[in-house]
């Protein structure tokens, strides 16, 4: 794809190719790539590296439309992160870089161990609470998550902490019984604060495949998800499912994770990540 | 589901009589984007459509008197081929310890596979130790402690200041001592394009000269899946895969693609996040799953 050559079907071919190898829906890609060829057709684009910017700018555009991006802060305190996704797919430190970022910012942050049914999830937390200098709020494994969250927003208030993250245990989409747990848990919190949690973060694993668009799905029936944490984008895998997601369910990207340090946490950028799909 | 999808297009061809290339190509279209949509490797999918194509372009599909059945079975005949032979089980050393080494992407699942094999083996009437080398990830000792503990098998530890290789080389002693004659290592989650972490590895076999290298994979991997399976293989040479949270809803094309790639076998399915979740691979219902 790189370097001048004529754009006739073999190029459409090769971005077409270059998107699926991303990870971008088939069907996204499809209808994009169409869309390309159409317009390459109409205004008469014979130069392949304008097809491949009009590309790269109509990925953005999908990206960024009506795309709220930032982290909602609420101005009556605490405000609350609900933190969700599937098993190992970085749920746990990525609320330790968002820890660390939001102490570097002079935020008093607390923690809520929610985690309560793997193993040893409360003490990996605790050692990122300590390492980060932040608050933690646990109960013992096994504990009910929802009674733990509620603690945590308790203490919150008691203690004036500016956020409260909620770390929740990595659960499959398609568990009827854990999905119930997290609506729970979602109560909880709209309960307490007397509104929806200021975001719901799903988190993605850059390397996951087209089974993204089901959990996303899954769990945004189950609460409201307000923006995605894309994790391990620092691996090969270049996470084009988002598009998908933010096109076909309006879910934006806030977040991408890109190390496995306390710093390694990125604003998304979704010009920097369309190139990357090409690079 | 696929079959709906081969229906419809053998419907619209119908009328003709006697099926030419043209339309078969039409209703292979429909297979390639199903594997496409199952994550299997857009090149993977190329050389296996490659092979369906020489089988289904011949005469008996041709002038077949039900062509979806027909298309199916042969994707399906050369999808269970190549995902490979059911009963590959773990090879055993002659002279115990065995020494079987768990690697892979973070969060792919290493240490709760490492805690059902443990258990696995201890079924088999062997006496497993489990051996905590990942000295990176916070409280990862700690799990595999708490694992070994629910199970109540032994765990060899040496805390996180240590080199995992001085961590491995000590467990052998102590599976000596203790009478063990299956040792599971745990390793951290690395990238595959991290020198520094994927050498970590090749010293560690190296040094535990292991009976089975295996390359835990996520079930969702998508595309980059061949890029992992490569790199763990050519870096390491794997024995084999197991393949996680099959208890999901993920179509699992990327366990066709690691096989495809590689020819290394997958030994393992994990099935859930109990300890007895742990199955051997049975690729017809991974070739099933995968067209949908
Ligand atoms: N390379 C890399 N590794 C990451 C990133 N984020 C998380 N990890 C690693 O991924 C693994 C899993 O991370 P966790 O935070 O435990 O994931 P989780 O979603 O909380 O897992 P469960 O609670 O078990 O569902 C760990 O080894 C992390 O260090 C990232 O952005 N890049
Ligand atoms: N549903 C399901 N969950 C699984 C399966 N295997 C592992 N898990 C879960 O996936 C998450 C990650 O598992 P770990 O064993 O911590 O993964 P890991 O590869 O050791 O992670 P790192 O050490 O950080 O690289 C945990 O929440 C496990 O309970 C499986 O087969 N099914
Ligand atoms: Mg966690
Ligand atoms: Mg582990």
């Amino acid at each position: 794809l790189t370097g001048r050559r004529p754009v006739d079907d073999e190029l459409f071919d090769d971005l077409e190719e270059a998107l699926i190898q991303a990870d971008v829906n088939i069907h996204t890609t499809m209808a994009v790539v169409n869309d390309l060829r159409d317009a390459s057709r109409k205004e008469r684009i014979n130069d392949s590296d304008a097809i491949k910017e009009r590309l790269k700018d109509d990925l953005v555009k999908v990206l960024t439309a009506n795309a709220d991006e930032h982290l909602r802060w609420s101005p009556s305190p605490p405000t609350v992160y609900l933190v969700v996704g599937v098993n190992g797919v970085g749920k746990t430190t990525s609320i330790a870089k968002m820890a660390a970022r939001f102490k570097s910012q002079g935020k008093k942050v607390m923690l809520a161990a929610a985690d309560t049914f793997r193993a040893a999830a409360i003490d990996q937390l605790e050692i990122w609470a300590n390492r980060t200098g932040v608050d933690i709020i646990k109960q013992r494994e096994g504990a009910d998550p929802a009674a733990v969250v509620y603690d945590a927003l308790q203490a919150a208030k008691s203690r004036g902490a500016d956020i409260v993250i909620c770390d929740t245990a990595g659960r499959l989409h398609t568990k009827k019984n854990l999905m119930e747990e997290l609506k729970k848990i979602g109560r909880v919190v709209e309960r307490e604060l007397g509104r929806e949690p200021d975001e719901v973060l799903l988190v993605l694993d850059a390397t996951c495949g087209q089974n993204a668009v089901s959990q996303a799905r899954e769990f945004k029936e189950a609460v409201p998800i307000t923006g995605i944490i894309l994790a391990k984008l620092d691996g090969t895998a270049k996470g084009g499912i988002v598009i998908t997601l933010k096109d076909e369910l309006g879910i934006p990207i806030k977040l991408v994770g890109t190390g496995e340090k306390c710093e390694d946490i990125d604003e998304f950028d979704s010009r920097d990540f369309v190139s990357a799909l090409f690079g | 589901s696929l079959s709906e999808k081969l229906q419809n297009v053998f419907n619209r061809l119908r009328g003709k009589g006697v099926l030419s290339e043209q339309d078969v190509n039409e209703a292979l279209r429909e297979v390639r984007l199903a594997l496409l949509e199952a994550d299997v490797n857009f090149r993977v999918v190329k050389d296996f459509m490659g092979k369906v194509k020489e089988r289904a372009v011949g005469q008996e599909i041709l002038q077949s008197l039900s062509p979806v059945q027909h298309v199916i079975k042969i994707v399906n005949e050369e999808l269970v081929a190549l995902l490979g032979g059911s009963d590959v089980g773990l090879t055993f050393a002659q002279k115990p310890p065995t020494v079987i080494m768990l690697v892979g992407l973070q969060g792919s699942g290493k240490t709760t596979t490492a805690a059902k094999l443990a258990n696995l083996m201890r079924k088999q009437g062997r006496k497993p130790l489990l051996v905590a080398a990942d000295v990176y990830r916070p409280a990862a000792i700690k799990q595999l402690q708490v694992l070994g503990e629910q199970l109540g098998i032994p765990v060899f530890a040496l805390g996180d200041k240590q080199d995992p290789v001085h961590i491995g080389k000590s467990a052998l002693g102590a599976a000596e001592v203790g009478g063990q004659d299956v040792i599971i290592l745990d390793t951290a989650g690395r990238l595959h394009i991290d020198e520094q972490m994927m050498d970590e590895l090749a010293r560690l076999k190296a040094t535990l000269s292991p009976q089975e290298v295996l390359l835990v994979v996520d079930a969702m991997t998508g595309q980059d899946a061949v890029n992992v399976a490569e790199q763990f293989n050519s870096a390491l040479g794997a024995d084999g895969f197991i393949v996680t949270k099959l208890d999901g809803d993920a179509r699992g094309g990327a366990a066709l693609s690691i096989k495809a790639v590689t020819g290394k076998p997958i030994k393992f399915a994990g099935v859930g996040e109990k300890m007895d979740a742990l199955e051997p691979f049975y690729p017809e219902r991974m070739a099933s799953r995968i067209l949908g």
